[in-house]
């Protein structure tokens, strides 16, 4: 029976039939339904989870045409980055942030950056709010708005020219990423500094979420603050690190 | 101490890692199947492959677990004896047209019995590794 799918391969690889190609597509596309489900943390209501399916199913099918059977490496390995690759690109081409929230990130982070540099470090919400003219809640509302825009839009809102989702890059520099060898050694280093840098509790959220894996939940439950609350954390905190990635 | 806790979570968050992929196969294989016995009724007037995206995503309503997650593949066996690499590896969706509808039904309950023993051992390994994030989670919180 395996042997009917590498026939297949042999079969597709000589002709480039369409009909070949069509039966790879249905083979392996439960690899797109693996991806998508892991890749859409927390993805807001106006992306369609079929969406992310018909990215990544051209993700699979760049992988079909690319794949050489003869080189001894598994398909699937090939095809699931391929497929995750091809997911984040389509995300982030596609202009579903709000323009309104993008602004309002884009301001968070100029005000952050200011006061970071003014202070010397990370600013309390009561004084990011106070330089920004806003209240603490307004200032909490814009992240917690940011935030549930989900972790892959922080990506998208806050670096768009990245071909590696922050996510992974902070887990990569605590050493729990998946992969440890996508990112230069400097970047990492650079990452894992301003990590430390971070206020205690701005750390630990990082930590307990990329290091500990912990859900938003559980979080909530060690910091004894909601389930939003933390999501605004984090979202502060991925604005911090991209200010100091970027200076 | 803490770092034998995080590494027995690893282990029993390996482990789920790898049921949770061949589910989700498995979950991918049994929607297509029932597709085509779909499409072949007259109950669905579209192809297979225009169809796949409502196919394989899973609903909107569903609710997420709020964790970090990242599509790591476990690793695979160059040539697998077990069932679910025979059911994996087998040519039902590859050869779909020549398939009868008793054949496709059979390969779906084969599916279906398969689907059900991982499920539950998925269930099973979840409660550990959570029983070991509650352990390191324990470990931070401030009383
Ligand atoms: N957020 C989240 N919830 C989870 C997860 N795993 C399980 N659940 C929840 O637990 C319920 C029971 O899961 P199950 O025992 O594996 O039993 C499942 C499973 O055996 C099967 N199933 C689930 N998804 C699919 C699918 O896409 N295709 C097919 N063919 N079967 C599926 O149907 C049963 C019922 O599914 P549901 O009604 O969705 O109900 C699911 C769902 O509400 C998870 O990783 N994340
Ligand atoms: N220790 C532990 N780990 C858990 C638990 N629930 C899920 N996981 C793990 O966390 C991953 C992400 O879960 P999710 O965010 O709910 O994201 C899920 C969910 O949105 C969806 N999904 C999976 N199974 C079901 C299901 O039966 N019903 C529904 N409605 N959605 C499902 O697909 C996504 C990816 O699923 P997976 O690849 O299986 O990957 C899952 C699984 O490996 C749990 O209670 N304890």
């Amino acid at each position: 029976p395996a042997d009917e799918v590498s026939s297949l391969w042999d079969r597709f690889k000589a002709t480039g039939e369409d009909r070949a190609r069509e039966a790879l597509i249905i083979q392996y596309s439960p690899l797109v339904k693996f991806v998508a489900g892991r890749v859409g943390v927390g993805l807001p209501r106006n992306v369609d989870q079929a969406d992310l399916v018909s990215y990544g199913i051209f993700g699979l099918i760049d992988a079909i045409d690319k794949f050489e059977p003869d080189r001894g490496f598994k398909f699937e390995t090939y095809a699931i980055n391929r497929i995750k690759g091809a997911i984040l690109d389509e995300l982030r081409a596609l202009d579903w942030v709000p323009r309104s929230v993008r602004a309002r990130a884009r301001e968070i982070e100029r005000s952050l950056a200011e006061l970071e540099h003014r202070l010397q470090r990370t600013p309390s919400d009561d004084e990011l709010a106070r330089h920004m003219g806003n209240s603490v809640d307004e200032l909490r509302d814009a992240l917690a708005e940011i935030s549930n825009l989900g972790i892959v839009a922080l990506d998208e809102v806050l670096a768009p020219d990245s071909s590696n989702s922050l996510g992974d890059m902070v887990a990569d520099s605590m050493g729990a990423g998946p992969e440890a060898a996508f990112q230069k050694e400097e970047t990492r280093r650079i990452l894992a500094d301003a990590i430390n840098r971070l206020p205690d509790r701005e750390r630990l959220v990082l930590t307990l979420y990329y290091y500990e894996g912990l859900t938003l939940a559980e979080i909530g439950d060690v910091l004894g603050v909601t389930e939003s609350r933390v999501c605004q954390i984090h979202a502060k905190s991925v604005m911090s690190l991209r200010n100091r990635m970027t200076e | 101490g803490i770092e034998d806790v995080r590494e027995r979570r690893a282990l029993s968050g390996d482990v789920e890692n790898e049921l949770s992929y061949y589910r989700r196969m498995l979950h991918g294989r049994m929607d297509l199947i029932r597709f085509e016995q779909r499409r072949r009724s007259g109950e669905e007037k579209r192809s297979l492959i225009e169809a796949l995206p409502s196919i394989l995503a899973d609903p909107e309503s569903g609710h997420r677990s709020g964790r970090y997650e990242v599509p790591d593949l476990p690793p695979l066996p160059d040539v697998g004896h077990r069932e679910i690499d025979h059911i994996l590896g087998d040519d039902v969706l590859i050869r779909l047209d020549a398939i009868d509808d008793a054949g496709l039904e059979s390969a779906l309950e084969a599916i279906q019995e398969i689907e059900a023993e991982i499920s539950e051992q998925r269930r099973q390994v979840q409660a550990v590794e959570d029983a070991f994030v509650e352990e390191l989670a324990a470990r931070y919180r401030v009383s």
